[in-house]
């Protein structure tokens, strides 16, 4: 575990591997919780950060729904790790921990983030690797796939686009996979999804223009949290509703959170250095993780203060 | 494996509700084989696109030819795979290490 590089890039396999060991390392502290299996049937775990107690007020945060997207799940491992390790010297994270559980979730789309890693036989792939009835094309875009507007604007009913929206709402198992898991504990009060890049954090709603019931609340909290990203290296983030600050996308994952009840739901692009795009470099992948820390830690300690 | 040599990814700044409807329309043009990493949604936004090799003269003189500003991000997206997989080896040695 010691030397593990958390400035590179890792294979699935790697970071499954490096799970055990932080588990191992912080036995009273983190579990590996099986979620489902993908479809092409590689198991898929979240993270349990926990203190004791069963089904206590929790936060999810998910990485790498979209496979290219490399520096989600780096920046989440990174996560991972700083989370055990502040706990019990930290005092926000000790005293969220004390009351809150945090699920993460490091490779929401693993058979997508396998092929862009196997030989990069694509390195450039985005989606599932499902297959598609009657399609030579394969792969739904999970992040259109979520019960929430499903089919509307901002998602494509061809197999071949990057942007399929899939047969049916929840077609995908790994969506169905988080879904089941979110709906079993049934006491989430943040969602949290992590994407790259373009430095945007965005709440409720994508698949319609309107505001949500708990938009100024929801755009003052995202608005410091970015602040307090930028106080890192200065990395400026555009914050707003997915419809308002980048283009109407129906079926994402925040917005079901929202519409399932989880009042704080966050979607993260993470940055760029305005050059790279999803193919930032490795040397990047530490700074992007400590200045997103700030933010999540923000909206956490936000959660937890607002929550009972 | 699919190889990106030669693929170039292009910056693109739209200037107007024009420029992004004539980029709109582009990456309907399912021929051409654009993959937009950032889509044209408005001017006040950057616009990424991975453009493969064989369409890299085509979608330029589109640019230029309705003067939408444009650089080039990416020279050679192969290139840049192949120094993140160096890089990765490297990472695995001194990890076994």
């Amino acid at each position: 575990a010691k030397s593990f590089d958390f400035g590179a890039y890792h294979t699935l396999d790697e970071i499954y591997s490096w799970m055990d060991s932080l588990v191992a390392g912080h036995p009273r502290l983190v579990t590996k919780v099986p979620i489902g299996y993908s479809y092409e049937k590689r198991p898929m775990y979240a993270l349990k950060f926990s203190t004791g107690g069963s089904k206590r007020p929790a936060i999810w945060i998910d990485a790498g729904i979209h496979a290219r997207e490399w520096v989600s799940p780096a920046t989440a491992v990174w996560t991972a790790n700083k989370i055990a390790a502040d706990y019990g010297h930290d005092a926000s994270v000790t005293s969220l921990l004390d009351s809150m559980d945090i699920y993460l979730l490091i490779v929401t789309n693993p058979d997508g983030y396998v092929f862009t890693h196997t030989n990069f036989q694509n390195r450039m792939w985005r989606k599932t690797r499902s297959v598609i009835p009657g399609s030579t094309c394969r792969g739904v875009d999970p992040n259109r796939n979520w019960d929430a507007g499903f089919g509307g604007p901002g998602a494509s009913g061809d197999p071949c686009s990057e942007s399929y929206h899939g047969p049916r709402a929840e077609s995908e198992v790994e969506v169905r996979n988080v879904v089941e898991l979110i709906k079993s504990q049934g006491n989430f009060k943040s969602f949290i999804s992590i994407h790259s890049y373009s430095q945007l954090l965005m709440y409720p709603y994508g698949y319609k223009c309107a505001d949500a019931a708990d938009s100024v609340e929801l755009d003052s909290v995202a608005q410091s949290a970015a602040r307090a990203l930028s106080s890192v290296y200065g990395t400026s983030y555009r914050v707003g509703s997915i419809c308002k600050i980048i283009y109407q996308a129906s079926g994402g994952s925040i917005d079901w959170s929202y519409n399932y009840g989880i009042k704080y739901s966050f979607a993260f692009e993470l940055r760029d250095t305005g050059r790279y795009g999803f193919l930032l470099p490795a040397n990047q992948i530490v700074p992007t993780a400590t200045e997103t820390w700030q933010a999540l830690k923000h909206i956490m300690e936000y959660v937890r203060t607002h929550s009972f | 494996a699919k190889l990106f040599a030669g693929d170039q990814v292009l910056r693109i700044n739209a200037e107007s509700e024009e420029h992004i409807h004539l980029l709109q329309a582009l990456e309907k043009q399912e021929s051409i084989e654009l993959d937009f990493w950032l889509s044209p949604v408005s001017s006040d936004l950057p616009i990424d696109v991975r453009v493969p090799f064989a369409s890299l003269p085509a979608v330029k003189v589109f640019l230029e030819s309705n003067n939408i500003p444009h650089y080039v991000m990416i020279k050679d997206v192969q290139e840049l795979l192949e120094e993140e997989r160096a890089n990765m080896k490297a990472s695995r040695l001194r990890e076994s290490r």
